[in-house]
């Protein structure tokens, strides 16, 4: 399963939360507009939160945080 | 397996409950307004709470509490 | 397998059956209005009940114990 | 694999059959109307039988027993 | 794999074959009118043969033995 | 993977075809008019071979024997 | 996998081919008008052949050797 | 994975070419019209070639040499 | 995974790649015109190479390259 | 899972992300316009990020950052 | 997973990129004009770059380099 990113402003944060008993931040990527990410689960990330204006392309459909 | 969810509202919050015999909070992430989360279920985690205006995306459809 | 439940109404209850040679209740999730569950079939959980007013999304479609 | 029941009246019974050589009732489990059970199968049921009216979603269709 | 049955009528049989060299008879569950049962194939039941008039859904349609 | 058969006539034989180096009978199954067998493949029957005016439903479609 | 033959006239003959290094015929079963087939690839037949007018369902569509 | 071959001539050849890092005609089928073949890749068999007027049922539509 | 090929002149080559961390030519299998080749990724081959004009057959579309 | 880019300028970067605890480059792969580049997730690779004005087909849909 | 390239000009390089830790070209295939390749993902090969004028077939839809 993999995710897919749009960057839609400077400074997104894509962060990683780890998988296991405890959840806290493993990783933080910063994207620039229009800069791309491709990111997966993984045995070391069972979540992810995301900071800033991006479109996000997932298996149940587009998120625009840029729009309402 | 995975869900995405859309924080409508500052002070989101997304719980793990554990797996296993006995069912109790684990973790609980707060989500600021438009800040997106990401999250499987896991070893550790084999149901969700979540509290606040959110858009959920599962594979049943969308769900979207800000809305009656 | 997991599906999603949005309370209706206040003081809902999610059930969880204990899997195995005996049924009886191992958990009872109470959920305010609005609030979401989500939740997977597990080693411990092979049958659930819910009670009281909710929106149930599975993949056979959509329940409303609010209407007829 | 699992199916959801809605039930239409009081005194609806969801009775779950063993597995194996014998076949007899192994539980049954009550529902008042409006309260919704989802099961599987499971390794000790192989079989279900429903008395009452219900609503019940399976891979195949609704079937509502309240309805000719 | 599972197959859901509606009785029509009282005094339906829905009859389990055994699996293996020998076929014969290994169980006979008796249904009144608007029972349901929901079953499967098993490690002892590789064939089923119902008796009485019966809407039976399955995966490669509904059947509806009231009817030509 | 199993099938459906509806008998349209009295007399119908559903007959199993042994798997293996080696191809005969080891089971005919009589149906009368308007019994239902629904039959797998198994580790005993590979092949199998109607006699008589039914209605088969398989996953390729469904064939009726009583018309041309 | 498996496929569905009616024979369209009598005579019909459906031909198993051995799997493996040689290629010969271990089975030929005769049909009568009407009658039905049902069977599978195995461990013994790899291919197969069918001599005479017949209408064969398979995962590719219908073929029906009575009509051009 | 199996194919159906219809052939629509006198003649037709079916011929199985070796699996390995030899390749080479392990087996030639011959078809006179209306015969049909169905067959598998096997362990002895990775490719095929086809001699004559056919029509050529795959999972990806249908061919027919007896046409441009 | 298979594909079809229909030459569409005589003198195609269907030329097989090796698998692994060399590759070269191991096999080139030449068709006259409508005649059929049916063919496999297999353990020694993970890679094919066409010449000629053909009606290539993939899960990904049909290629003609006798039209530009 | 694969992806597919084509560049639509020069100087294209596609890189790739570490899997494991830590996430850092481990590559960087230029592109020219016009270039294709068709990548997969890998014991190496868990996730990309991709610079420069590009088409990215995903199976969530088509990307283009060279568009609004 | 394979995917289908027709070279659009003469001189057309499909290049394997190795799998592991290092990323480096391990083979070009060059095609001419019209000339068909189809390849896989492989133990050797994770990553694929493409010079030149082609049509790429793949899962996610096709790609023509010859077109803007
Ligand atoms: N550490 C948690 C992270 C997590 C995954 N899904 C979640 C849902 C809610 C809260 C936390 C999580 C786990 O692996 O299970
Ligand atoms: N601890 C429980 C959590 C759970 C999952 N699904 C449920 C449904 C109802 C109640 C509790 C649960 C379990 O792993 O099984
Ligand atoms: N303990 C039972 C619970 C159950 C699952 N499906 C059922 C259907 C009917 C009644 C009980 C059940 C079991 O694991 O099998
Ligand atoms: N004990 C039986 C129950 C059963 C399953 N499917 C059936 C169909 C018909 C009759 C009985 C059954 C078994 O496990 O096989
Ligand atoms: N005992 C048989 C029952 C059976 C299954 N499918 C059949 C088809 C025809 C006749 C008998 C059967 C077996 O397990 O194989
Ligand atoms: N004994 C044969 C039965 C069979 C299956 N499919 C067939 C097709 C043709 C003829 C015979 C068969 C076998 O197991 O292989
Ligand atoms: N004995 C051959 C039979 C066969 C299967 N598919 C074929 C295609 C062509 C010719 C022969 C065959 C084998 O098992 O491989
Ligand atoms: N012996 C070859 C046969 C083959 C399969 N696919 C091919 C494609 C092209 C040429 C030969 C082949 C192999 O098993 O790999
Ligand atoms: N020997 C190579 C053949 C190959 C497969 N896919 C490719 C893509 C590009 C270049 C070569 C290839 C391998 O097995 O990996
Ligand atoms: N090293 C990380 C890379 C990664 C994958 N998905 C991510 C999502 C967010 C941040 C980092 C990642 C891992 O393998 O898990
Ligand atoms: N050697 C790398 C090749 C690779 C695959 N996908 C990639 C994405 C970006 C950069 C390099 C790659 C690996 O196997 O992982």
């Amino acid at each position: 399963e993999y995710l897919v990113i749009r960057a839609l402003e400077n400074g997104v944060q894509v962060i990683g939360l780890t998988r296991g008993a405890e959840t806290r931040f493993h990783h933080a990527e910063k994207l620039d507009k229009d800069e791309l990410m491709i990111f997966q689960f993984t045995e070391y990330t069972s979540a992810m939160k995301i900071r800033g204006k991006v479109q996000l392309l997932t298996k149940h459909g587009i998120v625009n945080t840029a729009e309402p």
